[in-house]
C-alpha cells in the first residue's frame, strides 16, 4: 500500500 | 494593546469547529495584515493555514505584532458559550497570559466576558512555495463533504485524478470499490453549485480519508470549496471566508513506496 508523507520536506521551516 | 471586534462572530466560532480536531495548540498571530494562524497536525501531514483580515473586523487595534499560544479545544469552548448573533471582541493586553472573548448579543441586553490562559508554544512557522497546480477543482463544498463522507464508508484513501472529463474521487477497502465522477457543469443557475476544472495535465493522487473529512468541517464556512492539485506535491483544499480571508489545508499525498 502507499505510504503517509510528511509536509517536512515539502514546506522549509524558517 | 490588541483589541479586535468581528460582528460575524460566527465565523469565528466556525473557524474553531473547522480547526480544533486537527490541532490541538497553536500560536493566533496578529499583525497589520490580519489575524492568522499556521500549525501543523501531530503527525506533520496535514497543515492549516488561517487568515482574517483586518479590513473584515469593524474594529481592528493591534499595537505591535504578537503570538498568542491557544489551546484549540479550550478556545472552541469558551466560543460555544457565545451566540450565532453575538458580536465577538478579542482582547489583550501587551505582556498579559491572559486574552478575552467578549460576546455582546445584538441587542446588547447580554453581554459575557471570558478570560483564557494563554500557552506557549514553540511551532516552526514553515515557509509555503508558491505553486503551479496542475489542476484545480472548484466544486460546491456540501457535494466535496458528502463524498469524503461516503467514501469514508468504503475505504480509508482517496484516489484524486483529474482528466479533462471531469474529477474521480475513488476508494477501495474491504468490502469493495468506489468510483465517483463530477464532471464539468458552469451552466447551473447558481454560480456555488458549479463544477468547474482548470486543468494544463492530468494528475492524480492518493490521499487519507481521515484528514480529507477532518478538513470538511470547514464546510459552513463557504458554499466553494477548491482543490489545487500537482503530482507529488500536498494538495490545497480551500474555503473563502466570505470578505475576511481563507482557511486553507495542505495535505501531503500517499506515496507508492
Amino acid at each position: 500500500p502507499p505510504k503517509q508523507g510528511t509536509l517536512n520536506k515539502f514546506f522549509a521551516g524558517n | 494593546m490588541l483589541e479586535l471586534r468581528l460582528v460575524q462572530g460566527s465565523l469565528l466560532k466556525k473557524v474553531l469547529e473547522a480547526i480544533k480536531d486537527l490541532v490541538n495548540d497553536a500560536n493566533f498571530d496578529c499583525s497589520a495584515t490580519g489575524f492568522s494562524l499556521q500549525a501543523m497536525d501531530s503527525s506533520h501531514v496535514a497543515l492549516v493555514a488561517l487568515l482574517l483580515r483586518s479590513e473584515g473586523f469593524e474594529h481592528y487595534r493591534c499595537d505591535r505584532n504578537l503570538s498568542m499560544g491557544m489551546n484549540l479545544g479550550n478556545m472552541a469552548k469558551m466560543l460555544k458559550c457565545a451566540g450565532n448573533d453575538d458580536i465577538i471582541t478579542l482582547k489583550a493586553d501587551d505582556g498579559s497570559d491572559t486574552v478575552t472573548f467578549m460576546f455582546e448579543s445584538p441587542t446588547q441586553d447580554k453581554i459575557s466576558d471570558f478570560e483564557m490562559k494563554l500557552m506557549d508554544i514553540d511551532s516552526e512557522h514553515l515557509g509555503i512555495p508558491e505553486a503551479e497546480y496542475h489542476a484545480i477543482v472548484r466544486m460546491p463544498s456540501s457535494e466535496f463533504g458528502r463524498i469524503c463522507k461516503d467514501l469514508s464508508s468504503i475505504g480509508d484513501t482517496v484516489v484524486i485524478s483529474v482528466t479533462k472529463e471531469g474529477v474521480k474521487f475513488s476508494t477501495r477497502g474491504d468490502i469493495g470499490t468506489a468510483n465517483i465522477v463530477c464532471r464539468q457543469n458552469n451552466t447551473v443557475d447558481k454560480p456555488e453549485e458549479a463544477t468547474i476544472i482548470e486543468m494544463t495535465e492530468p494528475v492524480s493522487l492518493t490521499f487519507a480519508l481521515r484528514y480529507m473529512n477532518s478538513f470538511t468541517k470547514a464546510t459552513p464556512l463557504s458554499s466553494i470549496v477548491t482543490l489545487s492539485l500537482s503530482s507529488d506535491l500536498p494538495v490545497v483544499v480551500e474555503y473563502k471566508i466570505a470578505e475576511m480571508g481563507y482557511i486553507r489545508f495542505y495535505l501531503a499525498p500517499k506515496i507508492e513506496e
